[in-house]
């Protein structure tokens, strides 16, 4: 499963 | 997290509260645009759509959220009922056609990956680095502004300018964070588009002044 990008900023 | 996202985040918390009190305790809205407060409720959406799929990160990021959207979507409601006579559209002009479409192409050009879900994120971050402008052209328009209403501009400004050196604070020293290039760039032009407010603010309002353009 590819990884997705999490964008933990706000 | 690093002390200087908690100051973005904390100075975006705080912006938040001096427009929703200056409108409370002036029971008016008059020097603030409609149209940016629009633009912001579109960009919180957007971005914080991951509310919903996104594995949960943290309950702080979740409740920031949700905070954002809804501060965001109080405020529009605000401004279009209870202080809707005090708003002037015929000052609040700018063009947001062009903000809206100029971020869905980039958003579109480069998106982080061709899913809804990155496309949407990438536009918002675009969206946001503009959101201002109809703020500032209003501003401009009238050629001074009220002093409490340039503490907003400042905070929420602040916001994404201290998020550089956050950016900077995570490369070096966290390892397992992965820069966003779309968040950099945008977060470099939006703070770029303040220089001039922040340089007024900074000369004018600190010293005690009224925020007039020369």
């Amino acid at each position: 499963v590819e990884e997705q990008p999490a964008h933990d900023e706000l | 997290m690093n002390i200087f996202r908690m100051l973005g985040d904390l100075s975006h918390l705080i912006s938040i509260f001096i427009l929703l009190h200056k409108m409370q305790t002036s029971k008016s809205c008059s020097g603030v645009s409609f149209k940016s407060q629009v633009l912001y409720l579109v960009v919180y959406v957007f971005r914080y759509l991951d509310l919903f799929t996104n594995p949960f990160m943290s309950y702080y990021n979740t409740l920031m959220k949700i905070v954002f959207i809804a501060s965001s979507a109080y405020t529009i409601y605000l401004m279009s009922t209870v202080f809707k006579p005090t708003h002037d559209p015929a000052i609040d002009t700018f063009k947001i056609e062009y903000l809206l479409g100029g971020s869905l192409v980039m958003a579109l050009l480069f998106p982080p990956k061709w899913t809804f879900m990155e496309i949407s994120w990438a536009f918002s971050i675009w969206l946001e680095s503009v959101a201002i402008l109809p703020q500032l052209f209003m501003v401009q328009r009238t050629g001074e502004a009220e002093t409490i209403t340039t503490h907003y501009i400042f905070a929420l400004g602040a916001y994404r300018a201290l998020y550089i050196p956050n950016w900077i604070w995570r490369y070096m020293f966290d390892k397992k964070a992965k820069l966003e290039t779309i968040a950099v760039v945008a977060g470099l032009a939006q703070t770029l588009l303040y220089s001039d407010f922040f340089y007024i603010y900074w000369t004018k309002v600190m010293k005690g002044k009224k925020f007039q353009l020369p």
